[in-house]
């Protein structure tokens, strides 16, 4: 007979971590890299402080590395350090701003992998702008998803911030590159930080800072109509039970005035002083179906997200590249089933290095570089969309592509956080940049061109 | 101050339902059928008999589909089917055998999924050969990731089996096409199987039964000792306290022989008679790392799998495409990372419907057809690595190439089962496989020119 069972989540990752970046030797390393650097810079963000990172990675023997990635940020609060690493499906993201984490998984995998193939425990220096410095030795019971504290002590450090030390199973030598790249497309989209790179205790590189402007903050915003679900719609009754559907539909949402919702009551034939605990689920669908199909809503609040911005993005693009030609531009906010997002753009030109008739494109999602998997991509998709035949004089320069995509979810494809899905409104909008974009470059081409042509007369 | 909770895999999936399949309107109803099919032909697969499966799709009004999948297998325990149907990561294929399903998520995704798009609950009807009829309705408590039985009758039925009934809004006309390929190809890998697809209650489309062979049963194998990582390792000797490490390793991999036992246990200087509770992390983690590098290991054992096989893959091959050359290979059982693995190709050709100088390409994994999602796919990559003009004469014949990957874990790259990840050692023996197939293919093609000349001569 069938035996039936149940598996933690921090099981299901453990069999399938090929689908949360930590499938081989390479990659774990990378991976461990990114999910640690990306912790420290949304920490770094929420204490309104200049980032400054340091990364380092020392070889061990026999195919081990250590990663340890040290912070100004935050800090972790004391109860919550063990769960942070020691516990699948925690964090403290899980609200609707952007922010670089969103699954509560990174630090866990990262931990699960080095505790599967090395005996090492992961060790977590933290202390917070309220509390003296801790020190822990964490594991993961994987089978029950709890953490195994191995060591708690107190620390001295000098101020709040946190350093993670992991030893892995990797191949340091084939990953370094890709890190080194990862920490230098980082610094594209945050300008503001700034990160140091050692590798066997020497260093390495020094990237960023190349602007001391702090982004904007995003805050949390009322979900948007489109994003009401039945699910979600459930969460707002019960939250507001005794109140008229009416006033739920006003003060749950943003975009939704009293004039808006009288519209959409009718559109879903629901009387509007109907109390919440009243309504049915059949009632609760005709809901959602007229908030889905709604198309007369405003543009959503952009608050919850925060872009690079014209001015930080240029200036980042062209303290990394050698680029002479360098234009920005941005579309939204708009919205993907309910969820307000932002692309920007940099397009640059500079001296060739080889032949090449298709920019060379860059991807970003919520301030994180995309370095794998781009062939099933969106923007992937869209650069190929374009004649770039059209607006580049072909072969005489080089052309980049940096596209960041800002949203309160990114539609990733898997877990390792390297491609985003194929969404209609994200692609629509990221074509429209991209044609902007290129049409900039061939009239710059063409003045170049004239330019050209009357100093060589 | 940050909030930190944790939220439930239901939740997880619930907010990334992207990454399971469930991202979009055509896809959510392309991805109920699969679920459900792929449980259906589990469970018949289970119970022994010839596979009759019947899908029905009726387009109800504005956007919404009811899928109905019925089949003839072992029906579901009394007492599981609500977390079957109504809880993630719960199910009855943790094992290491070759199935269909292995992350306990399917079913539950489509449930949840047509609960947050419609008011309809999930209906269940099933029955096990050791019980009567059941009828259930179910729905998912996201949050906390268990079922509410909304009812729960007994039933009467005409013998076991389970027919699943679930509402979800979805573009029926869009999916279509994409579902009658998914079950015409999923007859070409369960060529024992015999499917019904009724659209709006009118028979569409009568798929299979190309063989009345059964498939062979896999059975549960020991663990590879290329699997072996802290935690397995951990985990055996948990089990086995008071063993030696020498029995520990004999008994419980497949492989290992007292000589190789005695070699790996040198190898990783560790002394046999070590008891199991004794063993240091460290000492652990040396055995771990001799039994990854050891590469004296035997062939893994196949009968944890389970491949189409060469009479039933050509035959159903000829049944659903119009081909007049059919060629079969196999390369393993070999593993990756201690996951036994086979990769069967059939190559085949007819007349060529338009010119293409690549084979048309359909991949297979675990007896699940893989429709989306080519172009990061590992048997897509090895594909493209081969100079097919060497092997074909151009336009003149259409070339098919089916590729099936057999193991008892496969690496895919997302949890909506698409595409398979970039495994070095399945691409080695997928490459060496569609090698051997493109010279058959050569040969024939030379024979069939020599055939054509001295006609007309
Ligand atoms: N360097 C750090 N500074 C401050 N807080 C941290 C740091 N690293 C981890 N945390 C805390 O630990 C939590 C868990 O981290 P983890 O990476 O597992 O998940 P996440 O960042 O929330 O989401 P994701 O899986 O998308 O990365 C975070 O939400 C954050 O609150
Ligand atoms: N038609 C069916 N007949 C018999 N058992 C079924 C059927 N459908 C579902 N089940 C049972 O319900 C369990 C859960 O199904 P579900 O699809 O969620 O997960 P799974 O098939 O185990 O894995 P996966 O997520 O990879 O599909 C299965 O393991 C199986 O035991
Ligand atoms: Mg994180
Ligand atoms: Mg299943």
């Amino acid at each position: 007979a069938a035996v039936f069972n149940s598996i933690s989540p921090a099981e299901f990752f453990y069999r399938n971590r090929h689908m949360a970046g930590f499938g081989n030797a390479t990659l774990a390393v990378y991976s461990t890299v990114r999910e640690l650097v990306e912790n420290s810079l949304d920490a770094c963000e929420d204490s309104g402080r200049l980032p400054f990172i340091i990364v380092d990675l020392v070889d061990e023997s026999h195919d081990f590395v250590s990663v340890t990635v040290a912070d100004n940020g935050t800090g972790i609060p004391y109860q919550h350090v063990s769960e942070s690493f020691g516990k699948m499906l925690f964090g403290s993201k899980y609200d609707t701003r952007q922010k670089r984490g969103t699954f509560g998984l990174g630090a866990t995998m990262a931990v699960l992998y080095g505790q599967i193939t090395t005996e090492h425990a992961v060790e977590v220096h933290t202390q917070t702008g309220t509390s003296g410095g801790h020190a822990y030795r964490l594991l993961i019971d994987i089978e029950h998803n709890v953490p195994i504290v191995e060591s708690d002590s107190t620390l001295d450090r000098d101020g709040p911030g946190t350093t993670v030390t992991i030893h892995i199973k990797g191949d340091l030598k084939r990953a370094q590159d890709r890190i080194l790249e990862y920490l230098r497309m980082t610094t594209i989209v945050t300008p503001h930080a700034k990160v140091l790179l050692r590798i066997n205790r020497i260093a390495t590189a020094t990237l960023g800072r190349w602007t001391e402007q702090l982004p904007s903050v995003p805050v949390v915003s009322k979900p948007h109509p489109r994003a009401a679900d039945l699910e979600m719609l459930k969460r707002l009754i019960a939250e507001n039970k005794q109140k008229s559907v009416r006033s739920i539909l006003v003060e749950s949402f943003q975009q939704v005035g009293d004039h808006t919702a009288a519209r959409l009551l009718r559109h879903a034939a629901l009387d509007s002083r109907k109390v919440g605990w009243s309504l049915s689920r059949e009632e609760i669908s005709r809901l959602s179906a007229a908030l889905k199909s709604f198309d007369g809503f405003a543009r959503p609040d952009g608050s919850c997200l925060s872009p690079v911005g014209r001015d930080s993005f240029l200036t980042s693009v062209k303290s990394v590249f050698p680029v002479s030609f360098c234009s920005y531009g941005r579309r939204g906010p708009s919205e993907w089933e309910g969820n307000p997002f932002v692309v920007e753009g940099v397009l640059a030109s500079g001296d060739s290095v080889d032949e090449s008739d298709v920019p060379v494109l860059y991807r970003f999602a919520n301030k994180v570089p995309l370095l794998y998997d781009a062939s099933d991509d969106v923007f992937m998709k869209v650069l190929k969309k374009i004649d770039w035949s059209k607006y580049c004089v072909r072969g005489a320069r080089q052309v980049y592509v940096f596209v960041h995509l800002s949203s309160t979810r990114i539609p990733y494809r898997a877990a390792g956080k390297q491609s985003i899905a194929l969404v209609p409104e994200i692609e629509a909008e990221a074509l429209t940049l991209l044609r902007g974009l290129a049409r900039e470059l061939g009239k710059s081409a063409r003045e170049l061109g004239h330019r050209g042509r009357s100093v060589k007369k």
